[in-house]
């Protein structure tokens, strides 16, 4: 009764069309799942897109057996901070990278294997009072953490071994960085959404900042998931946290917004707003090329297509309960769906 | 999106930003 109330009779079609249920995975042992992520693994020359698990105290490697099943490979054991959140790295194999902390975060740990002792193992990448933290190709790391009088956005790059080299320090904006993304076809170039609702630019190479421009009051509070150039144009693809239904056209979930960085200004390209019915917030979500995905306060995760900004699929809540996680596993197109008990369904879109 | 509205596009916003920016 639940999921036919949450579900509008005119979204059942879509749901049923674009999804399609591919296995499933159950950690007995985890009593409160935080996050989940595909990462690519690779055992006696075989190398697999293998699932991380985290709650928080350990994360766990799946890696795909006969049958659609999920077998554990290992589990790291992490100490007395909470795990808050898995960090992949983008174009690596056998390396994975969380983030610990109470209320922030305050510590990035490296998670893994190592073929020079064939075992498992974790290092200490960073300390400090972290606001955000991304992993970008090349297998570097960037965080923005503040001081008492100052903001650090720092690189990080990581050895095959996990050794942390030199850091290298971009300049800080005076506002704090609260999410960052790489430009998708520039090498050197990143973004960053700040507290008071700006994107700025870096040239990775020189660490200078090169812009700063305000997002606009029609999208407060922006988050940046994925950013690229084309015809002398920033796109950037935000989302909102604060969402919600009642406010669907003036304050969409997702959005697609071109910058002019010679001259600071923009427009909307497209908006995705929370599918009728769904009562609530946007939640949390993640974006891969064109496709978004959140889980939404009805328990419910909404799937967008970000340039129609139409909702393609929406999957209501289980018999189990509600979902808490949505992650995209990439290069394969599938959805990672989450649920509090450690269940993790995968989901082909 | 027109150009009027967003100001003249450069196609290499990237480089001309980094010669003009302070390092």
């Amino acid at each position: 009764d639940t999921v036919e109330q949450l579900t509008p009779a005119l979204l059942d079609d879509l749901r049923e069309e674009s999804l399609q249920l591919v296995s499933k995975l159950k950690d007995s042992s985890s009593s409160c799942a935080v996050d989940v992520s595909a990462v690519w693994w690779e055992a006696a020359g075989c190398r697999e897109l293998c699932v991380v698990t985290a709650c928080e105290s350990s994360v766990s490697l799946w890696k795909p057996l006969a049958s659609d099943r999920w077998g554990k490979v290992y589990t790291w054991q992490l100490g007395e901070i909470p795990v808050i959140q898995i960090v992949p790295l983008p174009d690596t194999c056998n390396l994975v990278c969380i983030a610990l902390g109470d209320l922030e975060i305050g510590e990035v740990r490296l998670l893994l294997y190592s073929s020079e002792n064939d075992s498992f193992k974790q290092a200490l990448v960073k300390t400090g009072n972290i606001k955000a933290v991304l992993g970008l190709k090349g297998r570097r790391l960037v965080s923005s953490s503040r001081t008492m009088q100052e903001q650090q956005v720092e690189i990080v790059s990581l050895s095959e071994t996990g050794r942390s080299r030199d850091g290298q320090t971009l300049m800080p904006p005076e506002e704090t960085v609260l999410a960052f993304a790489e430009v998708e076809g520039m090498r050197d170039a990143l973004v960053g959404t700040t507290a008071v609702n700006s994107i700025v630019v870096w040239n990775l190479k020189t660490g200078q900042l090169l812009k700063k421009m305000h997002v606009g009051y029609s999208h407060p509070a922006s988050i940046c998931h994925r950013a690229y150039s084309d015809s002398g144009l920033l796109f950037v693809v935000l989302s909102h946290p604060h969402a919600k239904e009642s406010e669907s056209c003036g304050n969409p979930a997702f959005c697609v917004i071109a910058f002019n960085p010679k001259t600071a200004r923009s427009t909307g390209v497209t908006s995705s707003s929370l599918p009728p019915g769904h009562a609530g917030r946007y939640l949390e979500g993640d974006v891969k090329d064109a496709s978004a995905a959140a889980v939404l306060t009805s328990g419910a995760i909404a799937v967008w297509d970000l340039l129609l900004g139409q909702c393609t699929a929406l999957l209501p809540p289980g018999p189990a309960g509600s979902w808490s996680l949505a992650r995209w596993a990439t290069p394969s197109a599938c959805l990672l769906a989450g649920q509090r008990d450690g269940t993790v369904c995968l989901y082909r879109y | 999106c027109s150009e009027s509205d967003l100001g003249p596009i450069s196609l290499n916003w990237f480089e001309e930003l980094s010669a003009e920016a302070p390092s």
